[in-house]
């Protein structure tokens, strides 16, 4: 782990004294490897590294008698500063009833998390109604039919609705009917490179609105991070951000490259496959698990 | 990169920041550039990218990218996919089924996700358009059984390839290791060594997280290859080389799209030209 890393290379430093300049570039060399073996995208860590450098050159730590943990707990600082800026409440305010939309690629959990935020809501005294759009995906509309099943939530399909924006008006007026007033609209996995279905959630958003708008991001996604969250930014403009798959041990880098790029919250993170793993996001424990 | 005959720190930070954002991993990265600046000092040649195209292309040298290279005729042969959740196994079993059922081979689709919502439906769906015979147990049912029921089947009706496709699963969850490793001893007990190819499927977004999966499921799962998804995503899928160096798997397909025919066997030129230029 970090921790064992940098005390072997501080038990070398600490019988030399104090720290000199080339000393601390040794140890920000090895923190920049750890945060690019997270994932972090490589300027963003550049751009840590370097802030880290910054503050580390000052008497805090080369005159401290443990600068190790002095670093260490620098970068963890500069980490959980990006991570922890926005409240994380959930924005179900504006029309009635209000709608959460999940984007994302393809195989991110957005299906998944649709039923998983169903529970969510209904735990918390809503009454949501779960609708996909998702006409390409083989027995898509059937998977989230069986998770709303499984968890006693409304679901609502129209096999005639011809696109999208028609199947979201009927799902209203079901909801209003129905006395139901959230809902949550599961989408079609696309690649952030794939404009045509870019362009069609695009339509989508400026004809419905939409109180929350996720881009779900799987926590194993690399480097490619960023040009996701830029693109999916530009046609969508997502509201926050709900990380899944936490519980592998994928470290997660690609949430603090997005986030230090675009400022979007991280509202929730997927925990498992089954329907109630879906918690609060918490930077202290993310910020910990990017550092290894 | 360069043209000037020195290079200054800047030059090599440009060649990592290729490999790093190609998937490569820190590690691997920074050991090609250290390789590339011993090359200039002692050779000082100008083109880098040749000397990238070359090295790249030499750590994926000696991988067959072929399936079923020294299976025995007139036996039954099986794939079985695994890999971590919603990568892209489902789709990749219905567009091997294709693909094989056009190079003539009889095939059997068998569904040994028998935990996911809807799994077994998605697949079936994949079975009707590559018109290949479909195999599925009842929900919830033990996935060893379901492969042994679904070989004897495919078997007795004369088919010449099974594709077994597996629930995503994180190779931290041991009893899913456990199964996985359950449903290839299964497939050991009915199938040739030579007619068995054991696919591990990455998605090409992944990071250094898929050299963890590929290390997990290795022993596991007896691995002989890779399949890359989503390679139209454009991003490189670079953590095939820290795979391949470290277990010597070689890809097989790329995976191109969520098309039934988005399916591409692995040409390692390609790949490695589209990292580089
Ligand atoms: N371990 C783990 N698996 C998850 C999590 N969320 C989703 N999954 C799994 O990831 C896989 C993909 O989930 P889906 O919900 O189908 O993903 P999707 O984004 O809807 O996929 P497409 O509709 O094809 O784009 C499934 O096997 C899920 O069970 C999570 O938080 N942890
Ligand atoms: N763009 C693109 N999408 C792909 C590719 N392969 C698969 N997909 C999509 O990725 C998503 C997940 O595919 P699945 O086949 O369900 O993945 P899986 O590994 O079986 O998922 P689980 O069984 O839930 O673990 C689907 O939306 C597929 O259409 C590919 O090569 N390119
Ligand atoms: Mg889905
Ligand atoms: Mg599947």
């Amino acid at each position: 782990a970090l921790t064992d890393k940098f005390n072997a290379i501080f038990k070398k430093l600490r019988s030399k004294g104090k720290l000199s300049e080339e000393d601390v570039d040794a140890i920000l060399k090895e923190l920049r490897m750890v945060l690019l073996e997270s994932d972090v995208h490589y300027r963003v860590a550049k751009d840590l590294t370097s802030r880290v450098r910054e503050r580390a050159v000052g008497k805090e730590v080369m005159e401290s008698v443990t600068p190790g943990e002095m670093v260490i707990k620098i970068l963890w600082e500069e980490i959980r500063q990006i991570l922890g800026g926005e409240a994380r409440e959930l924005n179900l305010s504006g029309s009635f009833p209000a709608s959460v939309m999940m984007v994302g690629l393809q195989g991110s959990g957005k299906t998944t998390t649709c039923g998983k935020l169903g529970v969510y809501l209904k735990e918390r005294g809503f009454f949501p109604l779960l609708v996909s759009t998702d006409t390409r995906r083989p027995a898509a509309k059937e998977q989230l039919r069986i998770l709303a099943q499984t968890a006693k939530l409304e679901f609502f399909d129209d096999p005639q609705a011809s696109t999208p924006q028609e199947m979201i008006k009927k799902a209203r007026d079901y909801a209003r009917e129905k006395s139901l007033d959230v809902i949550l609209v599961d989408t079609a996995g696309r690649l952030h490179v794939e404009e045509e279905l870019l362009e069609e959630l695009k339509e989508l958003i400026e004809e419905e609105e939409f109180s929350e708008r996720f881009l779900v991001l799987d926590a194993t996604t690399g480097q490619e991070a960023v040009k996701v969250a830029q693109s999916f930014e530009s046609w969508v403009h997502p509201t926050g951000l709900i990380l899944t798959k936490v519980d592998t041990d994928a470290r997660g880098g690609a949430v603090l490259s997005i986030v230090a790029q675009t400022g979007w919250p991280v509202k929730l993170v997927g925990v498992g496959e089954k329907l109630n793993q879906i918690e609060v996001f918490h930077p202290d424990r993310m910020a910990s698990r990017i550092m290894g | 990169l360069w043209s000037k005959k020195e290079t200054g720190e800047k030059d090599w930070e440009e060649l990592e920041e290729l490999l790093i954002q190609a998937d490569m991993g820190p590690a691997l990265s920074l050991e090609i550039v250290e390789e590339f600046r011993e090359f200039k000092k002692s050779r000082g040649g100008d083109d880098w990218q040749e000397w990238l195209y070359q090295k790249l292309f030499s750590l994926l040298e000696g991988n067959d990218p072929s399936l079923f290279a020294s299976a025995k005729e007139g036996e039954l042969k099986a794939i079985i996919l695994s890999g971590v959740n919603g990568v892209g196994k489902t789709t990749a079993a219905g567009k091997l089924a294709y693909l094989f059922r056009n190079k003539g081979e009889k095939v059997s689709l068998i569904a040994a996700d028998t935990f996911r919502a809807a799994a077994m439906e998605q697949l079936e769906v994949w079975a009707q358009r590559a018109k290949c015979r479909y195999f599925r147990g009842t929900e919830g049912a033990d996935p060893g059984a379901v492969v042994f029921d679904g070989i004897s089947s495919a078997r007795h009706q004369g088919d010449t390839l099974v594709i077994i496709d597996t629930a995503g699963r994180s190779h931290v969850n041991k009893n899913l290791l456990a199964e996985l490793e359950k449903v290839v001893r299964v497939t050991k007990k009915l199938i040739l060594p030579s007619n068995l190819e054991s696919i591990l499927v990455i998605d090409a977004l992944a990071g250094q997280n898929a050299f963890l999966q590929a290390q997990s499921l290795f022993p596991v799962a007896d691995l002989s290859g890779i399949i890359l998804t989503k390679w139209d995503s454009q991003a490189k899928g670079g953590i095939v080389f820290r795979i391949g160096k470290e277990f010597h798997l070689p890809v097989k397909y790329l995976g191109v799209g969520e098309g039934i025919e988005d399916l591409v066997p692995f040409d390692a030129e390609e790949f490695v030209k589209t990292i580089v230029y």
